[in-house]
């Protein structure tokens, strides 16, 4: 479903180049969970964008479903980010002026769901992270870990096939956390749903079909559930 | 060097009342090493701002050094968050204009150090969590445990007597964690600074000499070092 080739970011700051990502090739199947782990700054994030569609590569492919990103205009870019692909973003990205439901529900706008569809699934979605309580919560009236789980259940509005995660759990407490990857793990297993995530959590390596190990913007070693 | 009497803090959302903490008591001796755990939304943050003298509980005390925050007028208070207290909060805070550096020697400017100490000091700090090539880059070229270290290393710009780090490592890898928590041991068992850490971290139970549980605004236990 995901494939890159040759996938290259660098940032150029002055006569300074930081590469966040060299040469990156990479197969991710339909239905697969996978785990990307690496040390802080060794380029998750930046896959992330470039898997995502949020930024472009300074060279090499990427390809969702056999399709090249960079071929896409604008209108199919933007109806592959709101109904394919769900995002949950390391600093969660909610929109401040919104409540917990706005936040959730607005995907659904631009999809097409009509009020009443919007609302009940919104707060189904909330539920299920434990947030039934604080619908109408703004994200400065949330904790941490509350702003995380409203993100992660933004990023289910529109059923997507494929889940970016970037540091689900790193705001939770660990019984918070399991509960987030059981209903990763659920999604994946019941659902088909393709589930990449970054992360420092060793708790993901249980539920993962291949873990990516990244460092300096190089995957480092691939390991399948087999060998963990 | 801290105590807390009967401190609550209530939010009012329309008709629903968020109790955020209740009653807390607790005494915290000079040059401990306290760990505060506990689930997600069960107040670890908002006891911070508490004794961080960020914000005013509903009812209660917080006393630093035996004299009770609600007596300070604005310049006690200020030189108080300026020289005595270093904070690392959840979400960073660092400002998007700033550099690394300037993010890191900005408290210095308050505390009226000259150019050169805090252009040494700024970048002997920021060695220190690992990001000594990194000076010159804003926020957002950084990655997210990047920018959690430099607000780690902020956090230590006028040697504070006590820092309040709130989630430290909850961004970093478990090697990048580890050095942080080692630089904080550091601190506190080289230099009797008072570290008071919420997080999730479990590798923060090894170098703690009590953990405080925090559930639903209230405390749940203490455990000694010994009993863990
Ligand atoms: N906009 C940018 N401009 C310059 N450099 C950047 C930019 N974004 C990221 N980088 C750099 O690229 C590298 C990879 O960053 P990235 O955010 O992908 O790391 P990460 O693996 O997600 O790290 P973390 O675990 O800390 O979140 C880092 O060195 C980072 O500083
Ligand atoms: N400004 C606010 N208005 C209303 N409620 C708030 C506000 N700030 C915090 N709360 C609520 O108070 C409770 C405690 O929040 P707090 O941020 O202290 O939790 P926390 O223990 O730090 O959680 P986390 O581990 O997720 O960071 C939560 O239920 C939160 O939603
Ligand atoms: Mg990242
Ligand atoms: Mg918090």
């Amino acid at each position: 479903i995901v494939r890159t080739r040759d996938l290259t970011k660098q940032y150029q700051l002055g006569d300074q180049t930081v590469y966040a990502l060299r040469d990156v090739k990479l197969d991710i199947r339909r239905g697969e969970y996978i785990s990307i782990m690496g040390p802080s700054g060794s380029g998750k994030s930046t896959l992330f964008n470039m898997i995502g569609g949020l930024d472009k590569p300074t060279s090499g492919t990427v390809f969702i479903d056999e399709v090249d990103m960079a071929q896409l205009d604008a209108f199919e870019l933007a109806w592959l980010r709101c109904r394919k692909i769900g995002y949950i973003f390391q600093t969660f990205n909610l929109i401040p002026v919104m409540t917990a439901l706005e936040n959730v529900t607005l995907p659904m706008i631009f999809a097409g769901m009509s009020s009443d569809e919007m609302l009940e699934k919104g707060v189904k979605l909330l539920e299920t992270v434990g947030l039934g309580e604080r619908l109408h919560h703004k994200p400065a009236q949330l904790s941490g870990g509350q702003q995380q789980r409203v993100a992660i259940a933004r990023s289910l509005a529109n059923d997507p096939a494929i889940v970016l995660a970037d540091e689900p759990t790193g705001n939770l407490d660990l019984r918070t956390g399991k509960e987030i990857i059981e209903l990763l793990r659920r999604l994946n297993k019941e659902q088909g749903v393709t589930i990449i995530s970054a992360t420092h959590d060793l708790k993901m390596i249980d539920v993962s079909d291949r873990v990516i190990w990244i460092r300096d913007g190089r995957i480092e070693r691939i390991e399948n559930r087999e060998d963990i």
